[in-house]
């Protein structure tokens, strides 16, 4: 069997929204040491890849791997019967075709349950290469999402610049064009608020603005996100989830016809 | 004019 308690249940509900519009049916991989996902858009420029250690849960029990294909809208929508406080528990039987999610409130008294049944989903994996990138850029998670979205006033995609100074998203389009530039921080009260920026070499790269939209509703997950880029190789945009792992996004970047 | 491409260009199947 496997059963998979996570106290803060809300991790799971925010981790859902932030990927559902992105990828519509994803397989759950359940090993001991614990649950992940890896899943393409269907256009195939981006890649969500979710890791929960087994840890983060409590209990967490995966007697043999087993995989989970859901349907993620449907995931959703059972998840928006839970309270944030609720405790969330995955359970799926040995020999079932189905997935079952209970919610229970932190005083015990309210116990809901939910069968899903599971879907078989064609899924491509890829294998993704170590990569010492060129600049990796940490920032306010809220920042990130406020940017994206200033940016896409402009137009359709954004040009990412990674230098010493700090880091300048800009985007020009036919009403005209902008850009912001962060510094960065020298002296803040909490880490969570810094920009850093821990550069090897000097990089500027374009990416399209509808997927990094779509990545920064992950913001809610985490305080910071961490931007890695190097030239000519897919973005990385991750944010760590608690102690226990972490959801990363990768965007293939545009490339000048 | 930008294209965007595809990430099996840069990540290998498994």
């Amino acid at each position: 069997m496997f059963e998979a308690r996570l106290p803060q249940g809300q991790i799971l509900k925010k981790l859902i929204e932030a990927v559902r519009e992105l990828v519509t049916d994803a397989n759950f991989e359940c090993k001991p040491s614990g649950l992940s996902l890896q899943a393409m858009d269907s256009s195939h420029v981006s890649l969500v890849s979710l890791l929960m250690r087994a840890d983060g849960f409590d209990p967490y029990q995966c007697d043999r791997n087993r995989t989970l294909g859901i349907n993620l809208r449907t995931l959703a929508s059972v998840l928006k019967c839970s309270s944030n406080d609720d405790i969330i528990t995955i359970r799926a039987e040995d020999d079932g075709d189905s997935a079952i999610l209970i919610f229970e409130s932190p005083s015990s008294d309210r116990l809901s349950e939910f069968d899903l049944k599971l879907v078989d989903i064609d899924n491509e994996q890829l294998v993704i290469p170590d990569t010492q990138y060129d600049a990796v850029v940490r920032m306010p998670s809220a920042e990130f999402q406020r940017i994206v979205r200033d940016m896409q006033i402009l137009g359709d995609s954004v040009t990412i610049a990674c230098s010493k100074d700090g880091v300048k998203f800009s985007a020009n389009g036919e009403i005209g064009s902008g850009s912001v530039r962060l510094k960065q921080s020298s002296a803040v009260d909490s880490e969570d608020d810094a920009v850093t920026v821990d550069l090897q070499q000097a990089v500027s790269l374009t990416f399209a603005l509808r997927y990094l939209s779509l990545f920064s509703k992950a913001a809610p997950l985490s305080p910071t996100v961490t931007l890695s880029f190097s030239k000519d190789v897919p973005l990385l945009v991750e944010f760590r989830i608690a102690d226990m792992g972490h959801l990363r996004f990768y965007l293939a970047p545009k490339i000048d016809e | 004019c930008s294209r965007q491409t595809v990430l099996k260009k840069y990540f290998g199947s498994k």
